[in-house]
């Protein structure tokens, strides 16, 4: 779940 | 649009280099090129493939276009097609599918398919440009190796980029592993070359089930550049030079 967060907060919407 | 490479052998090798990590997904057609975005199932790594247009024998996108593909689907199509055979793709506006055209160059043998596309839904987003800490260049083949050796012995891998060196480790069950590659120089072969530019020291923990996963891209590219910033996702880039890159993410392990 905690790299899930980190992937998800770097890879943001445009 | 329209694409034509000259030898199937490259979109054959790119396909089998992320196709084991993403299922299905939409490659975005513009007149610049052909690229996909998308991360793993669990979210844990991205991957971004971009094959420039000048990197094709001959290339035409009139209207940009995203294509659903299974990338599964796409692989059983190009099992069809011989290495040094030609490849078209074909796609009508509007249209729900995309032909493949394969054809020897001795002109005797020309096959097409027809794959249907999918419906994607794609989420506008974006990598943001960073500042790594620490880029290590070495060739690929040896990134492929350590990821594999320490496999036999653990999950995860550390990987500490100093000055000089970089040191990969690892410990499981069994006992415990580590490489170290120290920085050479070649100036008759760049493509042997272990170039360390290190901002700040960097020490990052990934599993190693990913990288192998990432590794599968090694036979597109003689050289691998691996990016690393503390706390952020690592990117591991396969540069194809006058064709475009595979980029790969992956977030680190982080103690809780």
């Amino acid at each position: 779940a905690i790299f899930q967060k980190v992937m998800d907060d770097f890879y943001v919407a445009i | 649009f329209e694409a034509k490479w000259d030898h199937a052998s490259t979109l054959k090798k790119v396909i089998d280099a992320v196709k084991d990590l993403i299922g299905d997904t939409s490659w975005d057609c513009t007149n610049t090129g052909m690229s996909l975005q998308s991360m793993d199932s669990s979210h844990v790594a991205l991957v971004h493939v971009l094959l420039k247009s000048e990197g094709f024998e001959s290339y035409r996108c009139d209207r940009n276009v995203s294509m659903g593909i299974s990338l599964n689907s796409m692989a059983k199509v190009l099992k069809c097609a011989g290495n040094d055979d030609s490849v078209t793709l074909r796609h009508e506006s509007e249209s729900s599918v995309v032909n493949f055209a394969f054809e020897s160059h001795k002109e005797e043998r020309v096959s097409e398919f027809e794959l249907k596309l999918m419906n994607i839904d794609t989420e506008h987003l974006g990598i943001p440009e960073t500042e790594y800490d620490s880029i290590i260049k070495m060739p690929s083949a040896d990134l492929r190796r350590t990821c594999a050796d320490l496999s036999q012995f653990g999950d995860s891998v550390t990987i500490s980029c100093a000055k000089s060196d970089v040191r990969f480790e690892t410990s499981g069950d069994i006992g415990t592993g580590n490489v170290r590659l120290s920085a050479r120089g070649s100036s008759d072969k760049p493509e042997t070359e272990i170039a360390i530019e290190m901002i700040n020291p960097v020490s990052l923990t990934f599993a190693l089930k990913y990288l192998n996963f990432f590794t599968k891209a090694a036979p597109l590219s003689d050289t691998v550049k691996l990016c690393m910033s503390n706390n952020h996702p690592l990117c591991v880039e396969f540069p194809m030079p006058e064709v475009g890159y595979i980029r790969y993410y992956l977030a680190p392990k982080i103690d809780e």
